[in-house]
Protein backbone atom coordinates (compact mmCIF):
# COMPACT_ATOMS: atom_id res chain seq x y z
CA UNK A 1 0.00 0.00 0.00
CA UNK A 2 1.14 3.41 -0.66
CA UNK A 3 1.72 5.79 1.76
CA UNK A 4 1.56 9.51 1.77
CA UNK A 5 3.62 9.99 5.16
CA UNK A 6 4.86 13.87 4.95
CA UNK A 7 3.49 14.47 1.02
CA UNK A 8 1.54 18.30 1.43
CA UNK A 9 -0.82 19.74 -0.94
CA UNK A 10 0.13 22.99 -1.46
CA UNK A 11 -2.52 25.47 -3.23
CA UNK A 12 -0.83 27.02 -6.04
CA UNK A 13 -1.80 30.50 -7.19
CA UNK A 14 -0.71 31.70 -10.73
CA UNK A 15 -0.54 35.41 -11.74
CA UNK A 16 0.71 34.94 -14.75
CA UNK A 17 1.03 33.72 -17.98
CA UNK A 18 4.85 32.91 -17.11
CA UNK A 19 3.72 30.83 -13.64
CA UNK A 20 0.96 29.31 -15.88
CA UNK A 21 3.71 28.33 -18.39
CA UNK A 22 6.01 26.71 -15.31
CA UNK A 23 3.36 25.07 -14.16
CA UNK A 24 2.51 23.37 -17.58
CA UNK A 25 5.97 22.39 -17.82
CA UNK A 26 6.09 20.54 -14.45
CA UNK A 27 2.71 18.62 -14.93
CA UNK A 28 3.77 17.18 -18.19
CA UNK A 29 7.40 15.85 -16.53
CA UNK A 30 6.01 12.97 -15.26
CA UNK A 31 9.04 12.00 -13.40
CA UNK A 32 8.60 15.21 -11.30
CA UNK A 33 6.03 12.78 -9.06
CA UNK A 34 4.33 16.05 -8.60
CA UNK A 35 0.38 14.80 -8.41
CA UNK A 36 -1.82 17.65 -10.06
CA UNK A 37 -5.56 17.68 -8.79
CA UNK A 38 -6.63 20.07 -10.95
CA UNK A 39 -5.57 19.63 -14.29
CA UNK A 40 -5.37 22.98 -16.99
CA UNK A 41 -4.38 26.27 -15.23
CA UNK A 42 -5.39 30.03 -15.12
CA UNK A 43 -4.85 33.21 -13.52
CA UNK A 44 -8.58 32.88 -12.08
CA UNK A 45 -8.09 29.27 -10.39
CA UNK A 46 -6.10 27.94 -7.96
CA UNK A 47 -4.26 24.64 -8.54
CA UNK A 48 -3.93 22.17 -5.88
CA UNK A 49 -0.68 19.80 -6.42
CA UNK A 50 0.57 16.74 -4.02
CA UNK A 51 3.57 16.88 -3.25
CA UNK A 52 6.08 13.80 -2.31
CA UNK A 53 7.82 14.85 0.99
CA UNK A 54 11.22 14.11 -0.56
CA UNK A 55 10.50 16.81 -3.26
CA UNK A 56 9.02 19.53 -0.94
CA UNK A 57 11.71 21.74 -0.40
CA UNK A 58 12.97 21.56 -3.88
CA UNK A 59 9.21 22.42 -5.21
CA UNK A 60 8.81 25.17 -2.60
CA UNK A 61 11.81 26.76 -3.80
CA UNK A 62 10.94 26.61 -7.08
CA UNK A 63 7.22 27.99 -6.89
CA UNK A 64 9.34 31.22 -4.32
CA UNK A 65 12.23 31.34 -6.99
CA UNK A 66 9.65 31.83 -9.58
CA UNK A 67 7.57 34.49 -7.48
CA UNK A 68 4.52 32.19 -7.53
CA UNK A 69 2.33 31.96 -4.49
CA UNK A 70 0.80 29.52 -2.93
CA UNK A 71 -0.12 28.24 0.40
CA UNK A 72 -0.34 24.52 2.63
CA UNK A 73 -3.88 23.15 1.82
CA UNK A 74 -2.81 19.77 3.29
CA UNK A 75 -0.10 19.33 5.74
CA UNK A 76 0.35 15.97 5.99
CA UNK A 77 -1.82 13.73 3.44
CA UNK A 78 -1.30 10.72 5.52
CA UNK A 79 -2.80 11.86 8.64
CA UNK A 80 -5.54 12.77 6.73
CA UNK A 81 -5.86 9.22 5.21
CA UNK A 82 -5.08 7.63 8.49
CA UNK A 83 -8.38 9.28 10.21
CA UNK A 84 -10.28 8.05 6.85
CA UNK A 85 -9.56 5.31 7.35
CA UNK A 86 -9.73 4.77 11.31
CA UNK A 87 -13.67 6.23 10.81
CA UNK A 88 -14.29 3.69 8.24
CA UNK A 89 -13.01 0.72 10.55
CA UNK A 90 -15.35 2.20 12.92
CA UNK A 91 -18.22 2.21 10.74
CA UNK A 92 -17.51 -1.45 9.73
CA UNK A 93 -18.08 -2.14 13.23
CA UNK B 1 -29.80 -10.86 8.93
CA UNK B 2 -32.09 -9.11 7.23
CA UNK B 3 -30.84 -6.46 4.82
CA UNK B 4 -32.44 -2.90 5.15
CA UNK B 5 -31.49 0.20 3.21
CA UNK B 6 -32.45 2.33 6.40
CA UNK B 7 -29.73 0.57 8.49
CA UNK B 8 -27.08 1.48 5.97
CA UNK B 9 -25.20 4.33 7.04
CA UNK B 10 -25.06 6.76 4.22
CA UNK B 11 -22.41 8.90 6.22
CA UNK B 12 -19.62 6.98 5.58
CA UNK B 13 -17.08 5.79 3.02
CA UNK B 14 -17.59 2.21 1.59
CA UNK B 15 -15.61 -0.38 -0.21
CA UNK B 16 -17.02 -1.78 -3.57
CA UNK B 17 -18.62 -5.07 -2.03
CA UNK B 18 -20.81 -2.64 0.45
CA UNK B 19 -21.72 -0.97 -2.44
CA UNK B 20 -22.67 -3.77 -4.26
CA UNK B 21 -24.52 -5.21 -1.69
CA UNK B 22 -26.05 -1.94 -0.86
CA UNK B 23 -27.48 -1.74 -4.73
CA UNK B 24 -29.04 -5.41 -4.14
CA UNK B 25 -30.91 -4.25 -0.93
CA UNK B 26 -31.87 -1.22 -2.91
CA UNK B 27 -33.39 -3.55 -5.60
CA UNK B 28 -34.97 -5.93 -3.58
CA UNK B 29 -36.29 -3.15 -1.77
CA UNK B 30 -38.32 -1.97 -4.47
CA UNK B 31 -38.50 -4.57 -7.56
CA UNK B 32 -41.01 -2.98 -9.54
CA UNK B 33 -39.45 0.65 -9.68
CA UNK B 34 -35.14 -0.64 -9.89
CA UNK B 35 -33.40 -3.16 -11.58
CA UNK B 36 -29.83 -3.79 -11.61
CA UNK B 37 -28.32 -3.54 -15.61
CA UNK B 38 -24.97 -5.60 -15.87
CA UNK B 39 -23.18 -3.31 -18.67
CA UNK B 40 -20.25 -5.36 -18.98
CA UNK B 41 -17.07 -6.31 -17.18
CA UNK B 42 -13.99 -3.61 -16.41
CA UNK B 43 -10.49 -4.27 -17.52
CA UNK B 44 -9.76 -6.05 -14.28
CA UNK B 45 -13.37 -8.55 -14.87
CA UNK B 46 -15.24 -7.08 -12.10
CA UNK B 47 -18.97 -6.29 -12.68
CA UNK B 48 -20.10 -2.81 -13.81
CA UNK B 49 -23.89 -2.06 -12.67
CA UNK B 50 -26.41 0.98 -13.22
CA UNK B 51 -29.27 1.33 -11.57
CA UNK B 52 -32.26 1.48 -13.78
CA UNK B 53 -35.25 3.69 -12.04
CA UNK B 54 -38.37 2.50 -14.57
CA UNK B 55 -42.05 2.48 -13.89
CA UNK B 56 -42.27 0.54 -17.02
CA UNK B 57 -43.06 1.47 -20.95
CA UNK B 58 -40.21 0.32 -23.68
CA UNK B 59 -37.63 2.71 -24.34
CA UNK B 60 -38.76 5.53 -23.21
CA UNK B 61 -36.61 8.47 -22.99
CA UNK B 62 -34.06 8.55 -20.61
CA UNK B 63 -31.22 10.26 -18.00
CA UNK B 64 -28.20 9.21 -17.40
CA UNK B 65 -25.99 10.11 -14.36
CA UNK B 66 -22.34 8.71 -13.34
CA UNK B 67 -20.17 8.82 -10.45
CA UNK B 68 -16.92 7.62 -10.12
CA UNK B 69 -15.58 7.64 -13.49
CA UNK B 70 -11.93 9.24 -11.50
CA UNK B 71 -11.76 7.08 -8.54
CA UNK B 72 -10.30 9.03 -6.07
CA UNK B 73 -13.04 10.88 -5.78
CA UNK B 74 -15.04 9.41 -3.65
CA UNK B 75 -17.42 11.99 -2.21
CA UNK B 76 -18.91 11.55 -5.87
CA UNK B 77 -19.90 7.31 -5.20
CA UNK B 78 -21.18 8.16 -1.57
CA UNK B 79 -23.49 11.08 -3.25
CA UNK B 80 -24.87 8.46 -5.61
CA UNK B 81 -25.43 6.17 -3.53
CA UNK B 82 -27.84 8.68 -1.09
CA UNK B 83 -29.24 10.09 -4.54
CA UNK B 84 -30.15 6.30 -5.36
CA UNK B 85 -31.43 5.79 -1.95
CA UNK B 86 -33.22 8.93 -2.54
CA UNK B 87 -34.61 8.80 -5.87
CA UNK B 88 -36.64 5.25 -4.55
CA UNK B 89 -37.93 6.35 -1.24
CA UNK B 90 -39.27 9.81 -3.37
CA UNK B 91 -41.05 7.98 -5.61
CA UNK B 92 -44.47 8.11 -4.78
CA UNK B 93 -43.72 11.10 -2.29
CA UNK B 94 -42.58 14.04 -4.25
CA UNK B 95 -44.61 15.04 -7.36
CA UNK B 96 -41.48 16.12 -9.05
CA UNK B 97 -39.88 12.48 -8.68
CA UNK B 98 -42.77 10.81 -9.39
CA UNK B 99 -44.40 12.76 -12.84
CA UNK B 100 -40.30 12.10 -13.80
CA UNK B 101 -40.51 8.53 -13.55
CA UNK B 102 -43.94 8.46 -15.28
CA UNK B 103 -42.88 9.63 -18.09
CA UNK B 104 -38.77 8.98 -18.38
CA UNK B 105 -36.24 6.51 -16.94
CA UNK B 106 -33.23 7.00 -15.16
CA UNK B 107 -29.90 5.37 -15.26
CA UNK B 108 -27.55 5.75 -12.00
CA UNK B 109 -24.10 4.33 -12.49
CA UNK B 110 -22.40 4.28 -8.98
CA UNK B 111 -19.21 3.42 -9.94
CA UNK B 112 -18.02 3.74 -13.13
CA UNK B 113 -14.42 2.83 -12.84
CA UNK B 114 -14.75 -0.41 -10.40
CA UNK B 115 -11.27 -1.24 -11.03
CA UNK B 116 -9.49 2.33 -9.99
CA UNK B 117 -12.34 2.16 -6.94
CA UNK B 118 -11.48 -1.10 -5.54
CA UNK B 119 -7.82 0.38 -6.20
CA UNK B 120 -7.76 3.01 -3.70
CA UNK B 121 -8.85 1.30 -1.54
CA UNK B 122 -6.40 -1.47 -1.01
CA UNK B 123 -3.24 0.09 -2.75
CA UNK B 124 -3.54 3.89 -3.57
CA UNK B 125 -5.87 5.99 -2.09
CA UNK B 126 -4.83 8.82 -4.72
CA UNK B 127 -5.39 6.65 -7.68
CA UNK B 128 -8.07 8.21 -10.62
CA UNK B 129 -7.48 6.16 -13.66
CA UNK B 130 -8.38 2.59 -14.84
CA UNK B 131 -6.22 0.20 -14.26
CA UNK B 132 -5.18 -1.56 -18.03
CA UNK B 133 -2.03 -2.75 -18.47
CA UNK B 134 -0.58 0.04 -21.58
CA UNK B 135 2.14 -1.82 -24.02
CA UNK B 136 5.90 -0.33 -23.09
CA UNK B 137 5.34 0.99 -20.27
CA UNK B 138 5.24 0.22 -16.65
CA UNK B 139 2.65 2.56 -15.99
CA UNK B 140 -0.67 1.87 -15.59
CA UNK B 141 -4.44 2.77 -16.32
CA UNK B 142 -5.97 5.86 -18.78
CA UNK B 143 -7.81 8.66 -17.94
CA UNK B 144 -10.77 7.07 -18.70
CA UNK B 145 -12.89 11.02 -19.02
CA UNK B 146 -10.04 11.49 -21.86
CA UNK B 147 -11.19 8.51 -23.48
CA UNK B 148 -14.11 9.24 -25.43
CA UNK B 149 -14.44 9.59 -29.03
CA UNK B 150 -14.93 13.45 -28.99
CA UNK B 151 -11.26 15.50 -29.95
CA UNK B 152 -9.75 12.42 -28.78
CA UNK B 153 -5.82 12.64 -28.43
CA UNK B 154 -6.10 16.53 -28.88
CA UNK B 155 -5.27 19.70 -25.97
CA UNK B 156 -5.54 18.60 -22.26
CA UNK B 157 -4.82 15.31 -22.57
CA UNK B 158 -1.28 13.72 -22.08
CA UNK B 159 -0.07 11.38 -24.34
CA UNK B 160 2.13 9.69 -21.46
CA UNK B 161 1.08 6.73 -20.22
CA UNK B 162 2.43 7.58 -16.68
CA UNK B 163 -0.16 11.00 -16.83
CA UNK B 164 -2.90 11.14 -14.98
CA UNK B 165 -4.60 12.60 -17.75
CA UNK B 166 -3.41 9.64 -20.11
CA UNK B 167 -6.31 9.46 -22.71
CA UNK B 168 -5.34 5.62 -23.42
CA UNK B 169 -4.18 4.28 -27.53
CA UNK B 170 -7.22 4.90 -29.05
CA UNK B 171 -10.75 6.31 -28.32
CA UNK B 172 -12.89 3.75 -26.09
CA UNK B 173 -10.05 1.78 -25.70
CA UNK B 174 -10.92 1.65 -22.24
CA UNK B 175 -13.34 -1.20 -21.61
CA UNK B 176 -14.99 0.82 -19.20
CA UNK B 177 -15.60 3.43 -21.45
CA UNK B 178 -16.44 1.14 -24.07
CA UNK B 179 -19.18 -0.52 -21.89
CA UNK B 180 -20.96 2.73 -21.38
CA UNK B 181 -20.36 3.92 -24.99
CA UNK B 182 -22.22 0.67 -26.14
CA UNK B 183 -24.81 0.65 -23.42
CA UNK B 184 -25.97 4.43 -24.41
CA UNK B 185 -25.72 3.88 -28.04
CA UNK B 186 -27.74 0.84 -27.89
CA UNK B 187 -30.40 2.41 -25.96
CA UNK B 188 -30.96 5.12 -28.30
CA UNK B 189 -33.40 7.43 -26.55
CA UNK B 190 -30.98 9.20 -23.92
CA UNK B 191 -32.17 12.97 -23.38
CA UNK B 192 -29.35 14.08 -20.79
CA UNK B 193 -26.55 13.05 -19.71
CA UNK B 194 -25.10 14.19 -16.33
CA UNK B 195 -21.40 12.93 -14.87
CA UNK B 196 -20.53 13.59 -11.36
CA UNK B 197 -16.86 14.52 -10.33
CA UNK B 198 -15.39 16.21 -7.81
CA UNK B 199 -13.99 18.67 -6.32
CA UNK B 200 -14.41 22.28 -7.04
CA UNK B 201 -17.83 23.22 -7.50
CA UNK B 202 -18.63 23.75 -10.88
CA UNK B 203 -21.49 22.61 -13.18
CA UNK B 204 -20.28 22.33 -16.84
CA UNK B 205 -21.69 21.73 -20.12
CA UNK B 206 -19.65 21.28 -23.55
CA UNK B 207 -17.14 21.67 -25.07
CA UNK B 208 -13.87 20.68 -23.27
CA UNK B 209 -11.53 19.62 -26.40
CA UNK B 210 -13.00 22.84 -28.24
CA UNK B 211 -13.20 26.54 -26.76
CA UNK B 212 -16.08 27.11 -29.34
CA UNK B 213 -19.33 27.94 -27.94
CA UNK B 214 -21.89 24.86 -28.09
CA UNK B 215 -25.33 25.64 -30.44
CA UNK B 216 -27.15 24.99 -27.26
CA UNK B 217 -24.57 27.08 -24.83
CA UNK B 218 -27.53 29.78 -24.02
CA UNK B 219 -30.57 27.29 -22.88
CA UNK B 220 -27.42 24.96 -21.22
CA UNK B 221 -25.91 28.10 -19.36
CA UNK B 222 -29.89 28.86 -18.55
CA UNK B 223 -30.51 25.38 -17.40
CA UNK B 224 -27.34 25.49 -15.10
CA UNK B 225 -27.55 28.34 -13.06
CA UNK B 226 -31.08 27.66 -12.15
CA UNK B 227 -29.78 24.13 -10.99
CA UNK B 228 -27.45 25.86 -9.07
CA UNK B 229 -29.71 28.34 -7.61
CA UNK B 230 -31.46 25.04 -6.03
CA UNK B 231 -28.62 23.52 -5.24
CA UNK B 232 -27.12 26.50 -3.45
CA UNK B 233 -30.02 27.29 -1.86
CA UNK B 234 -29.23 24.57 1.07
CA UNK B 235 -26.13 25.33 2.82
CA UNK B 236 -24.96 28.41 -0.06
CA UNK B 237 -22.28 26.15 -1.35
CA UNK B 238 -21.20 28.70 -4.31
CA UNK B 239 -20.78 27.05 -7.69
CA UNK B 240 -19.73 28.04 -11.17
CA UNK B 241 -21.40 27.09 -14.05
CA UNK B 242 -20.06 27.75 -17.77
CA UNK B 243 -18.39 25.42 -20.66
CA UNK B 244 -15.60 22.98 -19.43
CA UNK B 245 -13.30 24.95 -21.85
CA UNK B 246 -14.21 28.64 -20.51
CA UNK B 247 -14.86 27.68 -16.64
CA UNK B 248 -11.74 25.68 -16.12
CA UNK B 249 -9.65 24.19 -19.07
CA UNK B 250 -8.92 22.90 -22.49
CA UNK B 251 -9.65 18.58 -21.92
CA UNK B 252 -10.08 16.67 -25.14
CA UNK B 253 -11.93 12.95 -24.91
CA UNK B 254 -14.34 14.30 -22.28
CA UNK B 255 -17.55 12.29 -21.94
CA UNK B 256 -19.94 14.78 -21.95
CA UNK B 257 -18.61 16.09 -25.60
CA UNK B 258 -19.37 12.76 -26.98
CA UNK B 259 -22.39 12.51 -25.45
CA UNK B 260 -23.64 16.49 -26.85
CA UNK B 261 -22.27 15.49 -30.31
CA UNK B 262 -24.43 12.54 -30.77
CA UNK B 263 -27.30 14.40 -30.28
CA UNK B 264 -27.75 14.36 -26.05
CA UNK B 265 -28.60 17.90 -25.84
CA UNK B 266 -28.37 18.00 -21.85
CA UNK B 267 -25.13 16.64 -21.21
CA UNK B 268 -23.78 18.37 -17.59
CA UNK B 269 -20.68 17.54 -15.58
CA UNK B 270 -20.67 18.68 -11.79
CA UNK B 271 -17.82 18.87 -9.96
CA UNK B 272 -18.94 18.47 -6.15
CA UNK B 273 -17.61 20.09 -3.02
CA UNK B 274 -14.64 20.18 -1.10
CA UNK B 275 -14.97 22.73 1.53
CA UNK B 276 -11.97 24.40 0.36
CA UNK B 277 -9.40 22.30 1.90
CA UNK B 278 -9.69 18.66 1.48
CA UNK B 279 -9.91 18.24 -1.97
CA UNK B 280 -10.24 14.37 -2.68
CA UNK B 281 -10.06 13.79 0.87
CA UNK B 282 -13.44 15.59 2.04
CA UNK B 283 -14.51 14.49 5.61
CA UNK B 284 -17.11 11.76 5.62
CA UNK B 285 -19.35 14.30 7.68
CA UNK B 286 -19.66 15.84 4.61
CA UNK B 287 -21.44 13.30 2.63
CA UNK B 288 -24.29 13.90 3.67
CA UNK B 289 -24.54 17.84 2.59
CA UNK B 290 -22.56 16.94 -0.15
CA UNK B 291 -25.19 14.70 -1.46
CA UNK B 292 -28.28 16.82 -0.66
CA UNK B 293 -27.55 19.53 -2.49
CA UNK B 294 -26.17 17.94 -5.41
CA UNK B 295 -29.78 16.32 -5.94
CA UNK B 296 -31.43 19.75 -5.56
CA UNK B 297 -29.40 20.36 -8.38
CA UNK B 298 -30.07 17.35 -10.27
CA UNK B 299 -33.55 17.31 -9.70
CA UNK B 300 -33.81 20.60 -11.12
CA UNK B 301 -31.89 19.81 -14.42
CA UNK B 302 -34.25 16.32 -14.56
CA UNK B 303 -37.45 18.21 -14.35
CA UNK B 304 -36.18 20.75 -17.45
CA UNK B 305 -35.56 17.63 -19.19
CA UNK B 306 -38.73 16.36 -18.60
CA UNK B 307 -40.89 19.56 -19.31
CA UNK B 308 -38.62 20.03 -22.96
CA UNK B 309 -38.96 17.30 -24.88
CA UNK B 310 -37.12 17.21 -27.94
Amino acid sequence: EELFNGDQVLRVLPESEDHIQALKELEEDVDSELDFWNHGFSTERPVDIRVPHDSLYAFKDFLMENNIPFTVMINNVQELLDEERAEMVNNEG
Amino acid sequence: LERKTKSFNFAAYHNLETIYAFMDTLVASHPSLISKVNIGSSYENRPMYALKFSTGGVSRPAIWVDAGIHAREWVTQASAVWIANKIASDYGVDPSVTSLLGQMDIYLMIVTNPDGYAFTHTSNRMWRKTRSVNAGSSCRGADPNRNWDAGFGGPGASKDPCSDSYHGPYANSEVEVKNVVDLIKGHGNFKSFISIHSYSQLLMYPYGYTCTDVPDKSELHAVGTAAIKELTSLYNTRYQVGSICKIIYQASGGSIDWTYNIGIKYSFAFELRDTGFYGFLLPANQILPTAEETWLGLKYIMGYVRDHPY
